[in-house]
């Protein structure tokens, strides 16, 4: 079967944003977010991540962020809350 | 390196330690050399001792669990996150919990416990994540050789902030 791209994209939205939440404090009201601006608390929070795990900061879902988003890590925050 | 906020560390030297249960991937002799060598790691270079205990009151308890767990920290599932340990303090402080959902090796299939509990023990002690890849407390899980695997001059450095060194004792 082909992909979707529409649904492989809220699928990595998906995994980002869980991701935040659970290990850069990332607080939403629980809701996905849908669209992303530039400067905006995901985008941001996206850069955060990147600059710590360091990768290349770019505030974007490229091929490397979302690999390294998938890789098996520790639970505890890399940020405090 | 860096450490928990307000720097929380254990005010005394001779650390006890328990497991609660075991994990079927592995056999228990296996886990108990995997969990003494990952406190050797840090015992190597600070004046700290960790002894193994049975007692309910030990420092630091380890324990395996699946999903929700009693700590509001559930864990999910295969992948993602392997385990997490709690800063130095009285009652969950100092604990260490291994995700049951992994697949636990002592080689390097799966996820190596030796490797695992040494990270996680470093928390337990009173060390944040590190943003050096070469760290052991990077919080990413990489595949390492047994071989050669040496503490990180930044682990060294992070965890000697917090006790000094083994020079001290």
């Amino acid at each position: 079967f082909p992909i979707d791209p529409k649904r492989k994209v809220e699928e990595d939205m998906k995994l980002i944003q869980k991701y935040l939440e659970n290990y850069y404090s990332f607080k939403t009201d629980g809701k996905p977010v849908l669209r992303w601006k530039s400067n905006s608390p995901i985008v941001n929070k996206i850069k955060e991540m990147q600059e710590f795990i360091g990768l290349e900061v770019t505030g974007k879902l490229d091929s490397n962020t979302l690999e390294m988003m998938q890789k098996p890590r520790c639970g505890v925050p890399d940020v405090a809350d | 390196f860096s450490t928990f906020a307000g720097q929380p560390k254990w005010g005394k030297k001779n650390l006890t330690y328990r497991i609660l249960n075991y994990t079927p991937d592995m056999a228990q002799v296996d886990v108990d050399a995997a969990i003494k060598k990952a406190f050797t790691v840090w015992s190597n270079v600070i004046p700290l001792t960790f002894t193994r205990v049975d007692r309910a009151d030990a420092d630091i308890l380890i324990s395996f669990a699946a999903r929700v767990h009693n700590d509001f920290n559930p864990f999910d599932g295969p992948g993602g996150t392997v385990a997490h340990a709690y800063a130095p303090g009285n009652g969950i402080g100092g604990d260490a919990h291994f995700d049951e959902d992994e697949d636990w090796t002592k080689g390097s299939q799966g996820s190596n416990l030796f490797f695992v509990a040494a990270h996680e023990f470093g928390h337990s002690l009173g060390l944040f994540h590190s943003r050096h890849p070469d760290s052991l407390m990077y919080p990413v899980y990489r595949h390492f050789d047994f071989k050669t695997f040496r503490l990180h001059q930044d682990d060294i450095n992070g965890i000697q902030y917090l006790y000094g060194n083994q020079t001290l004792l």
